[in-house]
């Protein structure tokens, strides 16, 4: 475990507390694409399927329940205990789009043929294309609450962390998984120009607004 | 056994 990895993580799981909060205490789902997080349920629940199976630490077994139980909880406020407030209308983007590809490309690029490894291999693959119905969502709304731009942004920061742990690992360790690592720069890359216009909007306190 | 390297991390 190494510092940029720690930090990912914690930033992972304030996105994912930030966003649970939001919506628990605003009670309403709006500017928040249920797409994008039904697709972090199933890249939670596609990659941590050896919880049982495989211990790593108690950190780790931790961490992967608190992520299971909130990506579910806030799927299920989304569907069905806020469903009033989910604004279906703007979170149009065909996640099928998403998911059959990321499928197919699971089963032909991976470092084993087994069951668990295409799974592990599909949720890397789908989380790195998961936030763009969100991203989406507020391209045709135009704009987006604070809070989930404080959420969007420390989404996105875990996994450019993530690029830095790996490259730590690479030269410390000798260890490198090019699937994670190509996965994770097309995620962080999705994040850029949201990353843009939070430290040019969101930091000098102006609401994050696109031109319509 | 040892879990592949990747593996050890969320």
């Amino acid at each position: 475990m190494n510092v940029f990895r720690l930090t990912g993580d914690l930033s992972h799981l304030v996105a994912i507390i930030l966003l649970l909060l939001k919506i628990w205490k605003t009670r309403s789902c709006a500017g928040i694409s249920g797409k994008s997080q039904v697709m972090f349920a199933l890249v939670f629940t596609t990659r941590y399927l050896d919880l049982f199976t495989n211990f790593i630490s108690p950190y780790n077994s931790v961490m992967k329940v608190i992520y299971l139980g909130c990506s579910y909880a806030t799927v299920y406020m989304i569907y069905m205990k806020f469903k009033a407030s989910y604004d279906g209308n703007h979170d149009t983007f065909r996640a099928e789009f998403l998911i059959i590809p990321v499928g197919g490309l699971a089963f032909l690029v991976n470092h084993e043929f087994t069951p668990l490894e295409i799974l592990w291999t599909f949720s890397i693959y789908l989380e790195s294309v998961a936030i763009l119905p969100q991203l989406f969502m507020i391209t045709k709304t135009g704009e987006a609450e604070t809070i989930t731009t404080h959420y969007l942004f420390a989404l996105g920061l875990y996994r450019a962390l993530y690029l830095i742990n790996w490259i730590w690992r690479y030269y410390f360790e000798g260890f490198f998984d090019l699937i994670a690592i190509v996965a994770g720069c097309v995620q962080t890359i999705l994040y850029c120009d949201f990353f843009y216009l939070y430290i040019t909007k969101v930091l000098h306190g102006k609401k994050l607004s696109l031109p319509a | 056994e040892e879990p592949a390297a990747g593996k050890d991390e969320l």
